[in-house]
C-alpha cells in the first residue's frame, strides 16, 4: 500500500525540471544556451585565456506553433575537459570541478548535464562533446544520460590526432525550444554578458541566419581568483568533522592555523582555550562533544579578521563604467565598488552603477540590470535582494528623482558562494550582509545623482530667469 | 589543477541549503516544523484517519542574540513507518513514498531528511524516530545522516512491545533556531493549516510554555485521492521508454490502452497509425526512433479527454467558506471551485475565496492567503503566480474596489504535481493553464463583489437622500 522508492539526482531533476529553470520551451532554450556559455567562460578564465565562444542555433524542424527542434552548437577555446572526465562531466548530476572555495560561474555541478537531459527527453537524440586539453589527442564522445542511474551511456568514443594543437571544447546537442519567444532574453543575455566580461569575444548565429557579434573590448584577462581555505566563521560541525578527518596535522593548534584562513597562533590558542581542548591534542582523537564545543567556541570568539578577498574576481569600476556607457549612453553615471565584506564566512563584493538620462527611457519603474559572478540574471527580478533594496529600502524622492524618471541601476555581486534562491541561478537571497552592502553602494550613487539633479535644476531655473 | 568531484544529494543540499529554504535560523525553524507537520498530515490522510498532531518546541540553550538551540518534538496518529524504511525515510535524500501520480503534500522525498540534516549540522545531536504501523511492535531509532554518503548512521535500534496498539510516529530532534523572529510565521502556519485541513486537530506548545490549540472543525476526513495512470499529454521519451521497459503488455495496442488514462482502443489505434507503429508489435521490440515517433504522434493527436481528477483532493467550497469566515469574519465572501483542468498531462483544480470588509483591515495592497495541496505558502509571495494574477492581470477599479480597501483573496491549487518554483515549496510557477484558471476564478468572485459594492453604494446614496 505504501511503496518506497529511491530516485537518482538525475531522476529528481527530470521530474522537477521547473526547479532547475527548464519550465517551458522558450525558457529551456535560454537556460541551455546560458549553461553552455557560462561553462565556456569558466573554462577560459581558469586558463587565463581571453574567451572566444561561438554559439550556433539552427532550426531542424517545426513541432507545433512556435515550438521547434533546434540543434545547438557551442565551441570555446577554454582549457578543455580530459577524456576520463568528459562522460561524467556532461552526463552525471552533481559531478563537477567547481566545488572549491573560489569564484566561478558554475557552482552546482549540474548545469551542463541538465541542458543535455532536457535535450534528450525532448528529442531522444544523443549529445556530442569534442574536447582537447592541448595535448596531441582530441577526444570525441557521443553520449546520452541514463537518468534512472545518473550515469553516462557512451554510444561512441573516438580518439583523433590533434593536428593543429587545438585546445578547447565543442558541444553539439538537439533540444525542443521556442526561439520566437525566447529571442529577446537570449540577445539580452549575450549583450549583458559582454558588459560583465569585456575580455570575451562572443559570436551567436541564430536560427534565422543572423550573426550577432560581440567583439572583445580588451585583451586583458582579469586576474583569476585564487582558491582559499575556509574562514572559521560559519563553519558548522559537518565541515569541521570533515576537516578533522582529512587533516594531516598532528596537533589541534597546527590544525587550526593550517585548516582555516585568518587564524594565527594567537586566535587558535584563544579558541581552543574557549573550547576546553588542549593545543597538542591529535585532531583524529577529538570526540563528538569536543567537535561541538570547538564549533561553539568559534561562534563565541568573534575576533577573526574578515575573509581574504583573493577568492573573488570583480568586474572593476573602469570596465563596468565603459560597459554601461556603451549599453545605455547615459547623461549621468556613477559607479561604486564597495570594499570586500563577508557573510557566513564567505567573502563577497558589491559593485553598482547608477545611470540616468541619455538613452534610458523615462519610466515609473527603475530598470534593473543584475549580475552575480559575472552572470546576467534576467528572470525572477521580484524575488531578488536587489529589487527589495531598490524598491522597498530606498525612498527615491529624497534624492530628487521624479516619479517618472530615466533611471537604471546595474548591480554585480561576486563571491566564491552566491546564495542563489534557486538552482536556476536567477535571484539572489536577501542575506542581511549582502542587503547592507547593496544599500550602502546604491545610496552613495544616489547621493551623487542628487547633486547632479540639483545642478540641472539650478541651471534650468537660471535659464528661465 | 582541475579537480573533479562527485557529491551526494545530501552533500548538495548541505552546501546549498538556501535552495531548500533553510537559509537562516528563523526560517530554518519554520521549515523544520512545516516539513514535520506536512509529513504527519499526509500519514493520517493516507489511512483516512482524522489527524491529531502535537508539536512541542522547547528552548534548550541560548546561543547568541535571539538564536537558541531548541528541541522539536512532533507526534502524530498517522499510519506510521515500517522499521525497514525508517532509517532511509529520514536520513536519505530522494527517498520517499510519495513519488506516485497522486496528490500529497510531500513530493520530493527530502523534506524530513533536510530538517534532520539542518538540526544535525547546527547541534551535532542525533534524531530519534519512534513509530508503529499498528502491529505488536514499536520501533525506536536514534540516527544521524552520513551526509557525504547520503545514508543513515544508526546509533540505536530498540524494538518495544506495542502495549496499547498505538499507531503513528513520534519524532524528536534538536536544531538551532530563532523563535522570536519566526513566531509570527509559525503561528500563521498553524492557523492557515487549520483552515485548509478542518478535519485535523493540531496542538502547539511553544518555548514560552504557551499552548496553541486548533481543534478539529469536523471529524469527516476528505475522500483520499486515488493513484492514476499517467495521462498521454506531456509524456516525453524518457517516461515512454520506462513505461515500455516495465510493461507486461504483449502488443502496442494493449500497451497504449493499459499504460495511460483516457486512452481507449479508438484513440490508441489512431495514435499508433500516426506514429507508423503496428498495433500488434511487441512493446519490448520498439526501436529508438519508433519511441520518438510515438511521443510525437501523441503530441500531434490532441484529441484526448482531459485528465481524470480522481487523483486530486480539493478542500471544498463549504469547508473553505467556514474556514475563511472563522479567520477573517468578512462582511462579504464569495467562494469559487473551478472544474478540474490540466497542465502538461497533470490534472489540477483551483479554489478561490474573495473576502471583503468585516475584520479585514483596509490596505493599499490586497492580502493574499495562498495554499497548494492544502499547504499554506507564507514566503516568496511576489514570485507566485497568484501575486501575478491578482496584481498584474486584474484591474480592481473596474470592480468598484477603491485604492485602499479591506480585501483578501484566498487561493488553493491542488494537483498530483504542483509546479513549485523552489524545493522549499513557497511559490507556484506561472504555468499558463494555472494562470488562466486562477484568473477565471478570481474574476467570477470579483464580479460578485462588484454587485455587492454597487448595492452598498446605492444604499448609502439612498440614506443620504
Ligand atoms: N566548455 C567546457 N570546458 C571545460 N570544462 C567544462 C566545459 N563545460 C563543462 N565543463 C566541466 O564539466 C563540469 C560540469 O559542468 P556543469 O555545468 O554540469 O556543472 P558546473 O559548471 O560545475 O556547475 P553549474 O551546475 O553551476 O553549472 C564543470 O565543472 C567543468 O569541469
Ligand atoms: N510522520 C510520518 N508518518 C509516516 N510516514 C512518514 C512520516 N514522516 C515521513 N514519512 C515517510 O518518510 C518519507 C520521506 O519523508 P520526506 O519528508 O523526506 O519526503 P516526502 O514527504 O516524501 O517529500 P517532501 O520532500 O516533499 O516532503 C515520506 O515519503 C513518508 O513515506
Ligand atoms: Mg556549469
Ligand atoms: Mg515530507
Amino acid at each position: 500500500k505504501v511503496k518506497f522508492e529511491k530516485i537518482s539526482p538525475a531522476d529528481f531533476f527530470y521530474r522537477n525540471r521547473d526547479i532547475a529553470g527548464f519550465s517551458n520551451p522558450s525558457r529551456s532554450l535560454y537556460m541551455s544556451i546560458r549553461e553552455m556559455v557560462e561553462n565556456s567562460l569558466d573554462a577560459a578564465e581558469i586558463g587565463k585565456i581571453p574567451p572566444s565562444i561561438i554559439v550556433e542555433l539552427r532550426e531542424i524542424e517545426r513541432v507545433k506553433g512556435d515550438v521547434c527542434i533546434y540543434r545547438l552548437k557551442v565551441e570555446d577555446n577554454g582549457i578543455g575537459v580530459s577524456a576520463e572526465h568528459i562522460p561524467k562531466a556532461f552526463a552525471t548530476v552533481f559531478y563537477g570541478s567547481k566545488y572549491g572555495y573560489k569564484q566561478y560561474r558554475g557552482t552546482f555541478g549540474l548545469g551542463g548535464t541538465m541542458a543535455f537531459l532536457y535535450g534528450q527527453i525532448t528529442t531522444n537524440k544523443p549529445a556530442t562533446v569534442i574536447s582537447s586539453t592541448g595535448g596531441d589527442k582530441v577526444h570525441k564522445f557521443v553520449l546520452m544520460i541514463d537518468i534512472m542511474k545518473n550515469e553516462p551511456r557512451i554510444f561512441e568514443h573516438k580518439v583523433l590526432k590533434n593536428e593543429n594543437g587545438w585546445k578547447g571544447t565543442s558541444i553539439e546537442f538537439y533540444l525542443e525550444g521556442d526561439y520566437t519567444n525566447s529571442k529577446a532574453k537570449i540577445i539580452d543575455y549575450f549583450k549583458h554578458t559582454a558588459i560583465a566580461n569585456p575580455h570575451a569575444s562572443i559570436m551567436f548565429i541564430d536560427p534565422r541566419g543572423r550573426l550577432y557579434y560581440y567583439p572583445r573590448a580588451t585583451k586583458k584577462v582579469p586576474e583569476p581568483p585564487v582558491e582559499s581555505l575556509p574562514h572559521p566563521v560559519g563553519v558548522d560541525v559537518e565541515t569541521m568533522s570533515r576537516l578533522l578527518a582529512t587533516s594531516k596535522e598532528r596537533t589541534m593548534l597546527s590544525f587550526m592555523v593550517n585548516s582555516f584562513q585568518r587564524v594565527g597562533e594567537k586566535s587558535a590558542k584563544e579558541v581552543l582555550k574557549l573550547a576546553g581542548i588542549p593545543g597538542n591534542k591529535n585532531p583524529k582523537k577529538l570526540k563528538h562533544d569536543e567537535v561541538t564545543a570547538l564549533v561553539n567556541a568559534i561562534k563565541k570568539y568573534g575576533k577573526f579578521r574578515a575573509p581574504d578577498p583573493s577568492s573573488i574576481s570583480p568586474i572593476g569600476e573602469d570596465l563596468l563604467e565603459v560597459g554601461i556607457r556603451n549599453m545605455l549612453n547615459p547623461e549621468f553615471l556613477h559607479v561604486v565598488q564597495r570594499p570586500p565584506s563577508s557573510y557566513s564566512g564567505f567573502p563577497f563584493m558589491v559593485e553598482v552603477g547608477l545611470a540616468y538620462g541619455g538613452d534610458i527611457p523615462p519610466s515609473e519603474t527603475i530598470k534593473l540590470y543584475r549580475f552575480a559572478n559575472k552572470i546576467p540574471l534576467l528572470y525572477d527580478e521580484r524575488a531578488d535582494v536587489v529589487w527589495k533594496v531598490v524598491n522597498e529600502r530606498i525612498d527615491w524622492s529624497t534624492y530628487k528623482v521624479p516619479r517618472t524618471a530615466p533611471l537604471a541601476i546595474i548591480t554585480h555581486i561576486c563571491s566564491p558562494k552566491i546564495p542563489y534562491k534557486t538552482v536556476g541561478k536567477e535571484a539572489v537571497a536577501d542575506r542581511p550582509e549582502i542587503e547592507r552592502e547593496l544599500l550602502a553602494a546604491i545610496r552613495e550613487a544616489a547621493r551623487a545623482l542628487k547633486l547632479y539633479l540639483s545642478k540641472i535644476e539650478k541651471r534650468t531655473m537660471a535659464v528661465k530667469r
